[in-house]
């Protein structure tokens, strides 16, 4: 469902060039949930960024749903970016001056969807990732680990087919990371598409496939060694 | 060196209050070494803001050297805060319009230290967490790991007595959050006092003692035990 090839970003800062992705190829099929792990600066957001269509390539291909993303419209691309993929920044990228319930109806508000419908689905997702009795905080009222819930909540909202999560649980305790990975097997048992940025090895080794980072290069991939 | 007495915080959000901290009495002797644990939202931000200087609490008296806080003057007040303590934000707080080594330099701009002299420490602050290639970039061109890092070399370089760590390897991958606890033992191993905030239980079994928080109390303090 997401091919990239031979894709490659170069970041330009003046005049220095700094390449964070050198020449990327793999594809995800529908359904998979793969674990995206690799040392700090090696290029995982980068190519997370480029698979959210949140950002381009410098050269080379993505492909997603078989569609070249390069050739798509602006309003065709950010329809598909709202409507067919939830993404849970590193960083939760939360809106300062709406509510937890605000921020979570976003996706929502951007498909169309009813006032009443809006409200009711985000207290749902809010509910899920244990964040009811803060609904109404903004997020500087939030603790680190309660943004981050945020950031999930409305990243699955909108029961998205493509969940790109960068560090879902960086900020969170043992107990409330293993219920937040609870929530996104259930959606990965619903036939989504998972890729999840993570440091934690544990939780890589029990997916069903591990592609490692390096330098920009892709170092390692669990799916092509037969097992 | 650090006591809390009956401490407690109040957030107020319009007519609604919320008590994240509900009478913490605890003591930090000098050159220990402590980790503070809990779920997500049980207070230990707050509780490291107000060891910090860097929020009051709402009851209680927090004596930090045997001289009670509340009593000290804004510029007392700062000058402990800028000097004696190095703090490393959970969200890294890092200023967007400086590069690593001028974000770096603060703490030591702050206390009068020459350019030079301050440009050298930074440079060692900052090849210490790994960061050298990175020196000159904004912290908008960095990845949340490098960020992390950034904030950790902030926190270090003017050799405070005191070092508050909030979650310091939430964003890091394994090799390189070893990396990071290495300099954090070389700190404590010249006689310097750390508090560190963490979800990585197996950080917190290593270290002198475990304080653990839930909602906004001490539930466990390993040191109160005898072994
Ligand atoms: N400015 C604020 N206004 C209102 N409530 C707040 C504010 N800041 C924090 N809170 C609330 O106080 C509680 C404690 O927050 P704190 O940041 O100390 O938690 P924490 O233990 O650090 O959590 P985490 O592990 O998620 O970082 C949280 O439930 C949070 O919602
Ligand atoms: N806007 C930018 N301008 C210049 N360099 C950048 C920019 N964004 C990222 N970089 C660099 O590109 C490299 C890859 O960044 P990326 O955020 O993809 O890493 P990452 O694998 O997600 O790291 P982490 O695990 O620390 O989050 C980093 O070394 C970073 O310094
Ligand atoms: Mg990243
Ligand atoms: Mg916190």
């Amino acid at each position: 469902v997401m091919q990239l090839e031979s894709v490659e970003k170069v970041y330009r800062m003046g005049e220095v060039f700094l390449a964070a992705l050198r020449g990327i190829s793999i594809s995800f099929e529908e359904g998979e949930m793969t674990a995206i792990i690799g040392p700090s600066g090696s290029g995982k957001s980068t190519a997370m960024h480029i698979l959210g269509c949140l950002d381009r390539p410098t050269s080379g291909q993505y492909l997603l749903e078989g569609k070249n993303v390069a050739k798509l419209g602006d309003d065709e691309l950010s329809d598909i970016r709202n409507r067919k993929i939830g993404f849970i920044f590193q960083a939760f990228n939360l809106i300062p001056h709406l509510t937890v319930v605000e921020n979570t109806e976003l996706p929502l508000f951007y498909m169309g969807v009813r006032r009443k419908d809006r409200h009711r689905m985000s207290m749902e997702a809010i509910e899920m990732v244990g964040l009811k009795e803060r609904w109404q905080h903004s997020p500087a009222e939030l603790s680190g680990g309660e943004r981050q819930r945020c950031a999930i909540a409305r990243a699955i909202v909108h029961e998205p087919r493509v969940i790109l999560a960068d560090e879902p649980t960086g900020n969170l305790d043992t107990k409330t990371g293993k219920d937040i990975l609870a929530i996104l097997n259930r959606l990965h048992d619903q036939g989504r598409t998972l890729l999840v940025v993570t440091h934690d090895n544990e939780l890589a080794n029990k997916l069903d496939r591990r592609v490692t980072l390096r330098d920009g290069q892709i170092e390692d991939d669990s799916r092509k060694v037969p097992v």
